[in-house]
């Protein structure tokens, strides 16, 4: 799991998946 | 005759992009590694606009964590929606300050505007079935959803757009060399009933001709009709930055000061233009748009990327 | 060919010619600052605290969020395997069994004195009623469709409690 600094009362976090043969960071923003 | 061989060279050149599109899936067009940002529906709107403008995007899918389903699209049409509403509710601003992105269509409903039909599709169908599914969509981009393989449960796995599509078309298709027949002859301009407004005309009523024509542009002429400017859809995200509704009462050309330094600037061609040269361009460049305009730089018509898509998936 | 780009609509040439048109609000409007703030990321969250009270209130915050936890082996104080119900309103399609826990584990790591990572990691499915799920028959390797909302979404849940309550 990958984080950023909270700013904003907004946590980001990540993860990097493989889909098929291609590699997706997905990253999601949600309120603290 | 010369005339002849155009024609010709272009129809063949517009059959062959289309098995292009037939033998390539949306995930083709994906790049080897991408990202997508996603936000969760208990988001402020106005937390959500930051994290636009902080990543530099203008769309993003929605991630309902309570039914851990994909809920949808936040686009430039969203906050169109929270502007009108609050130039319609000044008084309501406590609420528009706390509206979370589940609450859109909320105000969808009560200013009475069509949600937006976002389809999706499966990234293993045909690149072509995707444009055609989004054409009918007036979001201009349709959402990648796949399965998680284990649980079911709906994956997003990215977002194709008008703009990306037309682009891997554009470096992938040699044929769009022979596509030298002036666009003015395609029937693909939009020419009548070109909605405008000029430099003094209230920004608000300039959303509100976006939002009440399901456009996302519109040119700005002086007195003369020359063109000058185009006010975009997405120039609304650096109107309401920060959750501030304060600027509603700018002019057209006031708020478009609000523009960030590295915009490219407004495309223009005209009619003798052909889409060989258009899809360079669009190789090129981030153009989202071309405003055809005549000799004297008077406004004639807009030619946009649906129109273009349309004409590569259907005209002929 | 005739494509160009309208002068009057680059920024710099439309803000002077704004103000040399005198607009009201001109001089008051500065233009957006596309700061690309590059997002800056870490793995895991980092802590200071001393690492007996960090593993503390994790097992505070799994507990206040409902989760349970393999009881620890002696040699490795550090780790927990975590299990967890993801309630989410499933409308189940022909009852379908969805695999509802979801195992992550999260381990403690000393990047360097006073310094520490808390690594989330994502450890497959389990269902509550006891079948047992595909995950473990379909390698890492063949699995090519893996959503990690859920997981992204337990983790902020967590990451948020351990803010609170700290």
């Amino acid at each position: 799991l990958a984080t950023s600094s909270i700013k904003h009362n907004t946590l980001c976090v990540a993860s990097i998946v493989r889909y098929k043969q291609k590699y997706a960071t997905q990253i999601l923003y949600a309120p603290l | 005759t010369t005339n002849e061989k155009i024609f010709v060279e272009q129809k063949l050149a517009v059959e062959s992009i289309r098995t292009f599109l037939n033998s390539k899936t949306s995930y083709d067009v994906l790049p080897v590694s991408y990202r997508l940002i996603v936000m969760d529906t208990a988001l402020l709107v106005k937390k959500s606009l930051n994290v636009l403008l902080q990543n530099n995007i203008v769309s993003a899918p929605l991630w309902d964590s309570q039914t851990s389903k994909f809920a949808g699209l936040l686009t430039s049409s969203d906050f169109i929606n929270v502007i009108q509403y609050y130039f319609s509710n000044p008084d309501k601003f406590e609420l528009v300050d706390k509206l979370q992105l589940n609450g859109l269509k909320d105000i969808e409903r009560i200013i009475g505007v069509e949600p937006l039909d976002t389809a999706s599709i499966h990234p293993s169908r045909p690149l072509f079935e995707a444009c055609l599914k989004m054409m009918g969509s007036r979001s201009r981009r349709i959402p990648l959803i796949d399965q998680d393989e284990e649980t079911h449960r709906e994956i997003v796995v990215s977002v194709l757009t008008q703009y990306r599509i037309l682009k891997f078309v554009a470096l992938n298709c040699r044929e769009t060399n022979f596509l030298k027949r002036p666009i003015g002859e395609l029937g693909i301009i939009t020419e009548n009933d070109v909605k405008r407004c000029q430099m003094t005309t209230p920004v608000i009523d300039a959303i509100q001709l976006l939002s009440s024509n399901g456009i996302a542009s519109i040119p700005i002429v002086d007195d003369n009709g020359v063109l000058l400017n185009v006010y975009e859809a997405i120039d609304v995200l650096g109107l309401i930055k920060g959750g501030i509704y304060n600027d509603l009462s700018l002019s057209v050309g006031e708020a478009l000061m609000r523009r960030s330094d590295d915009f490219e600037g407004v495309y223009t061609c005209t009619k003798n233009d052909k889409l060989s040269t258009i899809m360079d361009n669009i190789r090129k460049a981030r153009v989202h748009r071309f405003i055809v305009v005549d000799d004297a730089g008077k406004l004639t018509g807009v030619l946009s990327l649906d129109d273009i898509l349309r004409y590569i998936l259907l005209g002929e | 060919s005739t494509i160009s780009i309208l002068p009057t609509s680059l920024p710099q040439i439309h803000r002077a010619n704004m103000l040399a048109q005198g607009f009201p609000a001109a001089s008051k409007i500065s233009p957006l600052v596309n700061k690309k703030s590059k997002t800056r990321w870490h793995f895991g969250i980092r802590s200071h605290s001393y690492p007996l009270d960090v593993m503390g209130e994790i097992y505070i915050a799994l507990k206040n969020l409902g989760a349970e936890w393999a009881k620890p082996s002696e040699e490795d104080l550090w780790t927990i395997r975590v299990r967890w119900k993801y309630d989410v309103e499933q409308n189940r399609t022909n009852n379908e069994k969805i695999p509802d826990l979801m195992k992550m584990v999260i381990q403690l790591f000393q990047i360097e004195t006073n310094n520490y990572l808390v690594d989330f990691k994502f450890d497959g499915w389990e269902s509550s009623y006891g079948e047992a799920t595909r995950h473990s028959t379909i390698s890492d390797d063949e699995m090519s469709t893996f959503s990690a909302y859920p997981f992204l979404h337990l983790t902020t849940k967590l990451i948020m409690e351990l803010a609170v309550n700290s």
